[in-house]
């Protein structure tokens, strides 16, 4: 574990409590993409398989335990609770066209062709895109709320920060796992044009709108 | 080069 790893997740937790909060508060899920949550909940499951099978430590056991749960109740406020509030119409993303091109590349590019491995290394491909959908949904809308904004901004950061732990890690212990480099560059990528927006926008205390 | 190591990132 180093500050950059530790920040990392500590973003992610941060991303997922206030996703919880703005739902929670507001008693609406407007401007929140199910399809981006579903795609998380997948990604959970399918990357904590291992839960099950190998104990890490309590730390690592309890986070996951964290990020599968809550993901799950963000699903039960989204679909069940919250149901009349959830932005059907601009929420129009496939998610099969994510899906089952993640699924294949994780059948033909992993680090060894086992159920638990090949599900691992699916779960890292999907994660890279997950977020597409609720980019999508945001430039539909052109604009977000400044909650789901810091949300957004948490989500995005906390794969930048691994970046920089798989930097640190390469350098301090030779370490080093492709499959997560590349996906989790793309990842970052994908949020550059949010981070723009941003900083350059939210943090000056305006709306995240889209020029129209 | 998944190795358990690389398993106790999230």
């Amino acid at each position: 574990m180093n500050i950059f790893r530790l920040a990392g997740d500590l973003s992610h937790l941060l991303a997922i409590i206030l996703l919880l909060i703005k739902i929670w508060k507001t008693r609406s899920c407007a401007g929140i993409s199910g399809k981006s949550q579903i795609l998380f909940a997948v990604v959970y499951v399918s990357r904590y398989l291992d839960l099950v099978t190998t104990f890490i430590s309590l730390y690592n056991t309890l986070m996951k335990l964290v990020f599968i749960t809550s993901s799950f109740a963000t699903l039960y406020l989204m679909y069940v609770k919250f149901k009349a509030t959830y932005d059907h119409n601009h929420d129009s993303f496939r998610i099969e066209f994510l899906l089952l091109p993640c699924f294949v590349l994780a059948l033909l590019i992993n680090a060894s062709f086992t159920p638990l491995e090949v599900l691992w290394t699916f779960s890292i491909y999907l994660e890279a895109v997950a977020i597409l959908p609720q980019l999508f949904l945001v430039s539909k809308t052109g604009e977000a709320e400044s909650i789901t904004s810091h949300y957004l901004f948490a989500l995005g950061s906390y794969r930048a920060l691994y970046l920089l732990n798989w930097i640190y890690r390469y350098y301090a212990e030779g370490h080093y796992d492709l499959i997560a480099i590349f996906a989790g560059a793309i990842q970052t990528i994908l949020y550059c044009d949010f981070f723009y927006l941003y900083i350059t926008k939210v943090l000056k205390g305006k709306k995240l709108q889209l020029p129209a | 080069a998944n190795s358990d190591e690389s398993k106790d990132e999230l």
